[in-house]
């Protein structure tokens, strides 16, 4: 690297950070997929989807801020195995982290999804969007399962995956940080690995401008998640304060 | 610090969920 905001890296260099941040995805990814392949076949039976449709609406959303939470946790680990994001301040690494957690779980959710079925891994078997009705946000729950259907369509390889994953994570343009300089050269190293990554694999060249856009999508889907939370809040606002877990309530709604 | 206290936590501790 030249040390300045646009690096050059050789290729071996590309190589390089391209398997950290590969290998960084597979030791926090949740599951494999071996896994979830095994895993394709069990899906929610009607009366199981009945029983989360009629739950009520603050339970119904307190599972979904649990498993929320447990995924946040992986993502944090993803985010200090990064070569160079524990280098960054304190500060930087929790603006990044409060601002793309979320969105880095959206890209990981497009792994645990079935496009075929039109079904994701939820609280141990694959369910369609109907299971999440009592969460009275189906307008947000299409969103993220038409996000997960095109980001399917795109058939990214783990590697992709790993370094889209934190290319969204070192977003340089985040509000609040305060080394934005040294954020901006760890995401440029990484879409420079990511570029070269595509070639490497032969892929459409309009790929690269596809998941850009992909990552504005990102932002507008956990926009909309916060809209709602706020909303949820407004009428619950006890079950926010005394069932939600911790973290999620630090990221989220504090 | 105080606003992202577990957050804080995850991040300096060496030992993590995906660990153990």
């Amino acid at each position: 690297s030249n040390g300045d905001a646009s690096p050059t890296l050789t290729l071996a260099e590309h190589d390089h950070l391209a398997q950290i941040i590969c290998k960084s995805h597979l030791e926090t990814c949740q599951y494999l997929r071996e896994e979830l392949q095994e895993m394709s076949w069990q899906r929610f039976l009607q009366e199981e989807v009945e029983k989360y449709q009629n739950k009520p609406q603050e339970a119904m959303w307190q599972l979904c801020a649990v498993k929320i939470t447990d995924a946040v946790q992986y993502v944090v680990e993803f985010a200090k195995r990064i070569d160079g994001f524990m280098d960054l301040c304190q500060n930087d690494q929790i603006v990044l982290l409060k601002a793309g957690s979320l969105e880095v779980i959206f890209v990981r959710m497009c792994r645990v999804f079935d496009s075929q079925n039109n079904t994701v891994y939820f609280d141990g078997k694959f369910a369609s969007p109907d299971v999440f009705k009592s969460l009275g946000c189906d307008d947000l729950i299409s969103s993220v399962f038409d996000f997960a259907q095109s980001m399917c369509s795109l058939q990214l390889t783990e590697e992709e995956f790993a370094l889209f994953s934190a290319f969204v994570l070192l977003s340089a343009d985040r509000s609040w940080l305060r080394e934005k300089l040294q954020v901006e050269k760890l995401q440029r190293k990484t879409e420079s690995a990511l570029q070269h990554v595509l070639q490497k694999n032969r892929r459409d060249d309009g790929v690269l401008e596809k998941l850009r856009c992909k990552a504005s999508a990102l932002r507008a889907l956990c926009g909309l998640h916060s809209e709602k939370l706020a909303a949820f809040r407004t009428v619950y606002p006890d079950a926010v304060r005394t069932l939600f877990p911790p973290l999620y309530k630090e990221l989220f709604a504090a | 610090k105080e606003k992202h206290k577990i957050l804080h936590q995850l991040l300096q501790n060496s030992t993590s969920p995906v660990d153990l």
